[in-house]
């Protein structure tokens, strides 16, 4: 617990966070969190990649950060409305499938898939326990689906079989539902000829996407938190950079999200608590967290032009160990902003990444960290070789309506190794992004 | 846009309370 603690001080008029380096790097066990809300719909928050998950795939610090600028992109793109249309069939081999396609555009309405952080959840009757990535950017949940009529690429969990389960229902094609997903994916779902089962479609920035049928099942969250039918897509023709994971649970604001599905049951309310390394564990809550405590602060819910599926802040200003930096706030209302849990680096309008970086380079130089080169997309980098536990400066958030919050310090600092630790920002390609 | 991204939430409770309108934020959540 000492190791990934850390403290802050006011030493020197700067206020500082005081780190052990060892918190930094990921520890070869799991130490779950004991912080756990009292609600019963409350599931357990891994890194995709630590050693608290049991997915493969471990792409290193700079395909992360590879990974995240194209989500950044999608992001980007998807606000500015531009698409081009592909196809994607469900089995191009297969007569019986040959009419089961639906158009995919290239850029479509989804945000390319590489969230770091995983759920646990049960789908069907009996149900079949299946790791996704929760994502707040993006609407709809789907899993693999057999029997896989074209594609599933490789995931850790038994692929959910839809004909094993008694709960399970496909969607019809003249139903609202079917109709739900142009605006949930940006794509026209598809029918299929045979059965007029409901086709959807959801193809992300990284060209990896999923097609299949559009169906209602059992979804298990906790052993007394089970909603029915809920929709899903059940995919058939899967590719793309999943990291093993069984698919994505969608918590944006469109109406097939999660959210809005168990709208009823939970109230539009949920809260998460993302860990502080991939060693540890997090929660995802559905429902009114009574552990929320008073101190928490609010900051209203905004929505984006051509973004309402995003959840949208106001950023007021920015400081760097107790000092405001000065950064007009027309620089941040511009462009707007949104939370993401699926975007790894916060990225801000270059004008007040600029003031940022410049600020903790100097309040770094002041202590006498010598500077690494950068990391990928991250240009402020220290070599801490040689140290113990290092200080560096706090960096506080002031959003709309008052509230500021000081970032815990693994919220400041992206370590590819101790020789090359770097402030965990980058900027947009322009202040208008 | 900007976007808040999942470093700098780490170990922060993010609350949605959507019907509310607001967004919330405690600290050391886990």
């Amino acid at each position: 617990k000492q190791t990934h603690e850390s403290t802050q001080s006011h030493r020197s008029q700067l206020r500082t966070y005081t780190v052990q380096l060892t918190s930094l790097l990921p520890a070869s066990s799991c130490s779950p969190s004991s912080i756990v809300p009292n609600n019963e719909a409350t599931l357990k928050v891994v890194h995709k990649h630590g050693p608290c998950s049991q997915l493969q795939a471990k792409p290193d610090h700079a395909q992360i950060l590879q990974q995240d600028q194209t989500r950044v992109n999608s992001i980007h793109s998807r606000l500015s409305g531009k698409s081009v249309a592909a196809t994607a069939a469900i089995d191009d081999d297969n007569p019986r499938y040959q009419e089961d396609s639906t158009t995919l555009p290239a850029k479509s309405g989804a945000v390319v898939s590489s969230g770091n952080y995983i759920v646990t959840v049960g789908l069907g009757t009996p149900k079949t326990d299946l790791s996704l990535i929760f994502d707040t950017g993006s609407d709809i949940t789907w899993t693999q689906c057999e029997p896989c009529a074209k594609s599933c690429y490789n995931q850790k969990e038994t692929i959910f079989d839809p004909s094993k389960s008694t709960s399970y229902a496909n969607v019809s094609c003249n139903s609202a539902d079917c109709s739900q997903l142009k605006s949930a994916t940006g794509i026209t779902p598809g029918c299929s000829s045979g059965t007029s089962t409901c086709i959807y479609g959801i193809q992300y920035g990284d060209q990896s996407f999923s097609v299949g049928y559009f169906g209602k099942e059992r979804l298990t969250l906790t052993s007394s938190a089970v909603i029915d039918n809920v929709l899903f897509g059940c995919g058939q023709n899967n590719q793309g950079l999943f990291g093993g994971s069984a698919g994505l649970l969608g918590l944006g604001r469109n109406k097939l999200s999660i959210v809005e599905q168990t709208a009823q049951k939970y109230n539009r309310y949920f809260s998460y608590c993302l860990p502080s390394t991939s060693s540890s564990t997090g929660y995802l809550t559905l429902g009114n967290d009574r552990r929320a405590s008073r101190s928490v602060k609010y900051t209203p819910l905004t929505t984006i032009p051509n973004g309402a599926s995003f959840y949208g802040l106001q950023v007021l200003g920015i400081s760097v160990g107790g000092k405001t930096l000065s950064i007009s706030a027309s620089i941040f209302q511009s462009a707007g902003t949104i939370i993401d849990s699926g975007t790894v680096i916060t990225r801000l309008p270059p004008t007040a990444y600029g003031a940022l970086s410049s600020e903790f380079q100097k309040q770094m130089s002041s202590f006498g960290y010598p500077k690494a080169s950068a990391l990928s997309i991250l240009d402020t980098c220290y070599d801490l070789s040689g140290y113990n536990s290092v200080r560096i400066p706090t960096i506080s958030f002031s959003f709309g309506g008052g509230a500021t919050v000081v970032l815990d310090s693994t919220g400041v600092l992206f370590a590819s190794k101790i020789s090359q630790v770097c402030l965990a920002f980058a900027a947009n390609g322009d202040d208008g992004d | 846009v900007a976007i808040f991204g999942n470093v700098q939430q780490k170990r922060l409770q993010v609350i949605y309370d959507i019907g509310g309108g607001k967004i919330g934020f405690g600290q050391g959540g886990c």
